[in-house]
């Protein structure tokens, strides 16, 4: 039969459903195993975020998405906690080769690496069902609009109270880590990417400044310009 | 399969993003 949006659309859903099989809705035997070898055990922080964005994300997705849709909001927080889960694994097996070491003890107890990850993988969740297409500036469309019209990127951002900035930094790890990403998803997370880049990590409220700032001071250079200019 | 242009260094990895290198 020919393709037609919503086809490409529900066989992505389906694609991304079947990769996502096998993993689970909590840390595997592995990430526990990595977990442990931590100076400092991350699992009931991790455990505890998780349980914590999921209500809040929930919560925005129905009320974003209305009544008709209750429930909706949780179903894609289970994919996106699965996929999460597996690209943290794949991202530690990547690091433990390249760097030779076992403790991650300061990654894993960073709060803002995990709400950035999970942020990508519900992006990824978010984007197989609403489609790519860019409306208002951002992202949305798709075989899931019009009710999601408002939850293309970077609404998961303002959800997660996230920098656009840390978000970013995952991005390219996620794509090496996870390499049955969609040729679409790849696309879309390079199109946050370059959202982040020409616009959003410069809006006036952007920790970059600070960054950027504290940069300059450690250093010889020049003055940090302000965010009008 | 993608064309992503990747641009992290052999030595550049998460751990360095976020400064736990």
């Amino acid at each position: 039969p020919p393709q037609t949006p919503v086809r490409a659309a529900m066989s992505s859903i389906q694609q991304l459903r079947v990769d996502l099989t096998s993993s689970g809705d909590q840390p595997s035997a592995v990430l526990a195993v990595y977990f442990k070898n931590c100076t400092l055990d991350p699992t009931g922080e991790i455990l505890q975020r998780v349980e914590r964005l999921g209500q809040l994300f929930s919560q925005m997705f129905d009320q974003a998405v209305g009544l008709r849709c209750v429930g909706l909001g949780k179903q894609r927080f289970t994919l996106g906690v699965r996929l999460y889960y597996r690209v943290m694994e794949a991202m530690l097996k990547s690091e433990e080769k390249r760097l030779s070491v076992q403790n991650f003890s300061k990654l894993l107890n960073d709060s803002t690496f995990h709400t950035s990850l999970l942020a990508c993988a519900l992006e990824v969740v978010m984007a197989t069902y609403g489609g790519t297409s860019f409306k208002n500036g951002g992202y949305s469309g798709g075989a899931g609009a019009p009710a999601e019209t408002d939850l293309g990127f970077p609404w998961i951002l303002d959800v997660f109270r996230l920098a656009a900035f840390d978000f970013y930094k995952v991005i390219e790890s996620f794509i090496k880590a996870e390499p049955t990403l969609s040729k679409d998803n790849v696309k879309h997370l390079e199109r946050c990417e370059h959202l982040t880049m020409e616009t959003i990590a410069w809006r006036g409220d952007s920790p970059l400044f600070e960054l950027l700032r504290l940069t300059h001071e450690e250093g010889p250079g020049e003055q940090v310009e302000p965010p009008s200019t | 399969s993608h064309d992503y242009h990747f641009g992290l260094e052999d030595n550049e990895g998460i751990s360095e993003l976020f400064d736990c290198d």
